[in-house]
């Protein structure tokens, strides 16, 4: 495994953490989309299939154990926690994700590498992955207040698959491997998605200016 | 297997 990619998933693991850690000590999911999140549960599910049939490694079993647990975790708090769901900006968390689902299907069915049940869904997760930060970015444009720890979460998260980008070129390159264009693409729309909020996010962090996104 | 190969990744 190359720096690139243990950084970025480093970065991925923060991300959810800072998550976490919002909900757990301020007991708060003001600012975060839960489309986004219930995303991410789908996005999970389907690429982590063959977590029982195909052993890669221990670390690779445990993250993928991590990443499940805790989206389902986090949508659990958001949906049924008793304080953190009334903290939820339920009428500004409009994006109708759905929407993003069935595109995202179809296109697995269309464009994959092999036309089995295991690679369309895995291919469905990575189209899906791409754009599912896209409610939590309308929701920050509509939020006046971006704390701190919502505005680390995103800037992880969007860090991470900048990073994979980098681990690409780099297995690409030192390790021959084969031209995957379905990650590749994937995960340079998915990282392009962040450009504006990362242009805000830097430009606030230099003038130690609090985060807001023009509407 | 390619389509195995590339799946070692998260």
């Amino acid at each position: 495994m190359n720096v690139f990619r243990l950084a970025g998933d480093m970065t991925h693991l923060l991300s959810i953490m800072v998550l976490l850690l919002k909900i757990h000590s301020m007991k708060s999911c003001a600012g975060i989309s839960l489309k986004t999140q219930e995303l991410y549960v789908l996005v999970f599910a389907t690429r982590y299939l063959d977590i029982f049939t195909t052993y890669f490694s221990f670390y690779n079993t445990v993250m993928k154990i991590v990443f499940l647990v805790t989206s389902f975790s986090i949508v659990w708090y958001m949906r049924h926690h008793k304080v953190v769901r009334q903290t939820y900006d339920r009428d500004q968390d409009t994006f109708r994700h759905h929407l993003l689902v069935i595109p995202c299907f179809l296109l697995a069915l269309l464009i994959n590498h092999r036309f089995t049940v295991r690679e369309v869904l895995w291919t469905f997760s990575l189209y899906l992955e791409a754009v599912a930060i896209l409610p939590q970015l309308v929701l920050l444009q509509r939020s006046r207040n971006i704390d701190n720890l919502t505005g680390n979460y995103v800037f992880f998260l969007g860090a991470y698959r900048g990073l994979y980008l980098f681990n690409w070129i780099y297995r690409y390159m030192a390790e021959k491997s084969q031209l995957r264009w379905i990650p590749w693409i994937s995960g340079l729309v998915q990282t392009a998605l962040y450009a504006d909020f990362f242009y805000y996010y830097i430009k606030s962090w230099k003038k130690r200016e609090k985060l807001q996104l023009p509407a | 297997d390619h389509s195995i190969a590339s799946k070692d990744e998260l």
